[in-house]
């Protein structure tokens, strides 16, 4: 555990402590992705189902049950009790075209072909890409709120401060993972155009408003 | 050094 990983788990644990905050606040699930949301469960499950046969630390064992059990809930607040505030028809990223060629990469990129491995690459290729229904939705109203936009930024720097850990870990470690660094810096990349709007407008106090 | 999966991550 090196302090970049530790910084960055806080951060993906805040993304989602501030994404219940504002739906729990508001009442509602308005400008969220129920699809990046459903995506999400299906990375935690498939990555952290090692739960069960794994053990690395208290510390990763509880972030695991926190980031099943939560992401489970929100899709349970979006699916049930706040259904009337989710628009599906804003909605609209076609995510077979994520989960398809996300299962044939991890098909050919995996560290050991066996369900548990494939799985994992499985989860890691998809989280790289999880995002993208939540941002065309973002770039299909062309605005949102603020605390979606704080939940978004949480999220992508999480992402951000993993390369760091890597090239740290690279150095005194001397480990390199490559499907997870090139993951990794694919779903950074990802948010390059939002942290741009992020940083010049909403830190500055100004709406989020993409240019037209 | 050799390619590992960093399973250890979350």
């Amino acid at each position: 555990m090196n302090l970049f990983r530790l910084l960055g788990d806080l951060s993906h644990l805040a993304s989602i402590l501030v994404l219940l905050h504002k739906i729990q606040t508001s009442r509602s699930c308005r400008g969220i992705s129920f699809k990046t949301q459903a995506l999400y469960v299906a990375v935690f499950v498939a990555r952290y189902l090692d739960l069960f046969w794994r053990y690395i630390s208290l510390y990763n064992s509880a972030m695991k049950v926190f980031f099943i059990g939560s992401s489970c809930y929100i899709l349970y607040l979006m699916k049930y009790r706040y259904r009337p505030t989710n628009d599906p028809s804003i909605d609209t990223f076609r995510i077979e075209y994520l989960l398809v060629p996300c299962a044939i990469l991890s098909l050919i990129f995996n560290y050991n072909f066996m369900p548990t491995e494939i799985l994992w690459s499985f989860s890691i290729f998809l989280e790289s890409v999880a995002i993208l229904p939540q941002l065309f939705m973002l770039q299909r109203t062309g605005e949102a709120e603020a605390i979606t936009t704080h939940y978004l930024a949480a999220l992508g720097i999480y992402r951000a401060l993993y390369i760091p850990n890597w090239i740290y870990r690279y150095f005194t470690e001397g480990v390199i993972d490559p499907i997870a660094v090139t993951a990794g810096i694919v779903q950074t990349g990802l948010y390059l155009d939002f942290f741009y709007v992020y940083f010049t407008k909403v830190l500055q106090g100004q709406k989020f408003e993409l240019p037209a | 050094p050799p390619p590992s999966s960093s399973h250890d991550e979350l």
